[in-house]
């Protein structure tokens, strides 16, 4: 458990290595690799947040299964980002 | 992520700087 | 009795609480949060004199430990917060390589990154 835990760790933190190269490219301004890490780590511990959210939004509407709807729930909070998270969706439906 | 990035790199110019280091970051994390 | 202050009640919170044009402090305020990766059309405003714009990080040096609660503990969004200052301070005097990094790579898997 510890190793796959490791292993999803890993994985996010290649991939949030890469999302900061691109906004570093765009911006032209560097992170250094204690950045990174920070990110990485703030992104995992959300993902463990949102999967238990998502956990009990889905329970609380007597659903085995998360739909999207559970995630736009996530976004609740901001107009913005509630309304980005939609569009999303929608394109991927479409 | 890219919130995260995006938010660093602001701080980073506003203290005239071309790196995000971890002090940067720290100071946008409450809001974040 | 109906939820709301009473008459006496309401003298004490004008007199005790209540911020007014006569104080210095007329109010205060949370700094607006924005997505800059959303690329909103945000127009800043500039906060109205005599309103207090609070800090989210006057206090920072204090928020890398979890503080002394009484009947309920701090929230997982706060403790997650503290692990992250504490990481920070951990990492800060690190030149070339990244623990962290370092720590992950022997279980990077390349099939598991989309």
């Amino acid at each position: 458990q510890f190793s796959h835990r490791q292993r999803l760790k890993a994985a996010v933190h290649y991939t949030v290595g890469c999302l900061c190269m691109e906004v570093a490219l765009e911006k032209q301004v560097q992170f250094s690799k204690q950045t990174i890490a920070a990110i990485s780590e703030v992104t995992f511990r959300q993902c463990e947040n949102f999967a238990k959210d998502l956990e009990m939004f889905a329970r609380h509407a007597k659903r085995s299964t998360i739909t999207t709807e559970d995630v736009k729930l996530l976004a609740r909070r901001s107009n913005s980002l509630l309304k980005y998270i939609t569009e999303k969706n929608e394109e991927i439906a479409q | 992520v890219v919130e995260a990035a995006a938010r660093g790199v602001c701080q980073a110019q506003a203290e005239d700087l071309d790196i995000v280091d971890v002090d940067q970051l720290e100071k946008v994390l409450p809001q974040l | 009795k109906d939820g709301l202050l009473s008459e006496e009640e309401f003298n004490l919170w004008d007199r005790l609480y209540r911020l007014g044009d006569s104080d210095t402090v007329k109010g205060v305020a949370l700094p607006e949060s924005h997505f800059p990766s959303l690329q909103e059309d945000i127009v800043t405003k500039e906060p109205a004199t005599g309103i207090r714009q609070l800090s989210l990080s006057e206090w920072s040096v204090w928020q890398d430990h979890p503080l002394p609660t009484h009947q309920v503990d701090h929230s997982d969004r706060c403790q997650h917060f503290i692990s992250i200052i504490q990481m920070i301070e951990g990492m800060r005097h690190e030149e070339d390589e990244c623990s962290y990094e370092l720590k992950l790579k022997p279980f990077l898997h390349m099939e598991d990154v989309s």
